[in-house]
């Protein structure tokens, strides 16, 4: 089973 | 006061194809360095990142930093009014709610201009380090499309697999399954038709075909495209902008749970 992960998995709020 | 000047306003509206699938508004940062975007799409599985540079416009004036929010399908519906060769000119004041947009005909003997209403976006950002990527692919943007259209037939899926050997994009589903495999181009005539393989370690990951579907509406904006991974962060695809500067995609891989 694959998951989608989102951008806020790897990135911050700068 | 801001003013860009553009003597061939293609660029633009190759710009606005190239994020408008993913992105129905969107906040162009303008300073004296430039014209920035960032913005992700709805589902912040992706993330667009434009930087137009100061210096790629024919004219450029920017007295204070200014952040335009800006419907994209307006915008679209102002640029589909202009002429490939007009010469365009984007002039706002500060703190203005509204931006102008110019176009010239190259004879100058018709000169549009439009005026758009700016809207309030939220202005939050995220910071992306600097990564160094195990594997860079660069190969024809046409090859691309043309890869993540047929895959796409297959499965909601490509895996991109990249080796010193070559790379190997592949997908799977209920017709049946699909790879296709680039080597690395031994001798070619254009730089823009070779494919090359920078490679630190081999990367599998696995990411959505909708998505690198829509980044491809960018072919037009660079005859080469640019992929960096690593394992378990977000693939970048970019294109570069001519003297401008570049787009860059940014795509969250799917994982095994």
């Amino acid at each position: 089973n694959q998951t989608q992960r989102t951008m806020h998995n790897y990135f911050e709020w700068a | 006061m801001f003013e860009a000047r553009l003597v061939q306003c293609s660029m633009l509206k190759k710009v606005l194809e190239a994020i408008k699938e993913l992105l129905n508004e969107a906040t162009f940062d303008c300073s004296d360095a430039g014209i920035q975007l960032q913005a992700m799409d709805n589902s912040h599985v992706s993330l667009v990142s434009l930087n137009l540079r100061s210096d790629g416009f024919d004219k450029y004036r920017c007295d204070r930093n200014l952040s335009m929010g800006i419907n994209l399908a307006s915008m679209t519906k102002i640029m589909k009014c202009a002429g490939n060769d007009d010469v365009l000119t984007i002039k706002a004041q500060d703190n203005a709610d509204n931006v102008m947009f110019m176009f010239e005909s190259q004879n100058q003997e018709k000169v549009s201009d439009y005026d758009m209403k700016l809207i309030n976006l939220d202005q939050e950002h995220l910071g992306i380090p600097e990564t160094d990527y195990s594997c860079i692919i660069k190969m024809p943007s046409g090859e691309f499309a043309r890869i993540c259209r047929d895959l796409s037939q297959f499965g909601e899926s490509v895996v991109i697999s990249c080796t010193k050997e070559g790379v190997k994009f592949s997908a799977a589903g209920d017709v049946g399954a699909a790879n296709i495999k680039l080597a690395q181009t031994a001798n070619v005539d254009k730089e823009e038709e070779a494919v090359t393989i920078e490679m630190q370690e081999p990367v599998t990951l696995t990411f959505a075909c909708r998505y690198l579907n829509s980044f491809t509406k960018a072919t037009a904006l660079s005859p080469q495209v640019q992929l960096s991974m690593s394992a378990d962060v977000p693939l970048v695809v970019e294109y570069k902008i001519g003297d401008f500067g570049h787009i860059r995609y940014y795509l969250a891989p799917k994982i095994e749970e």
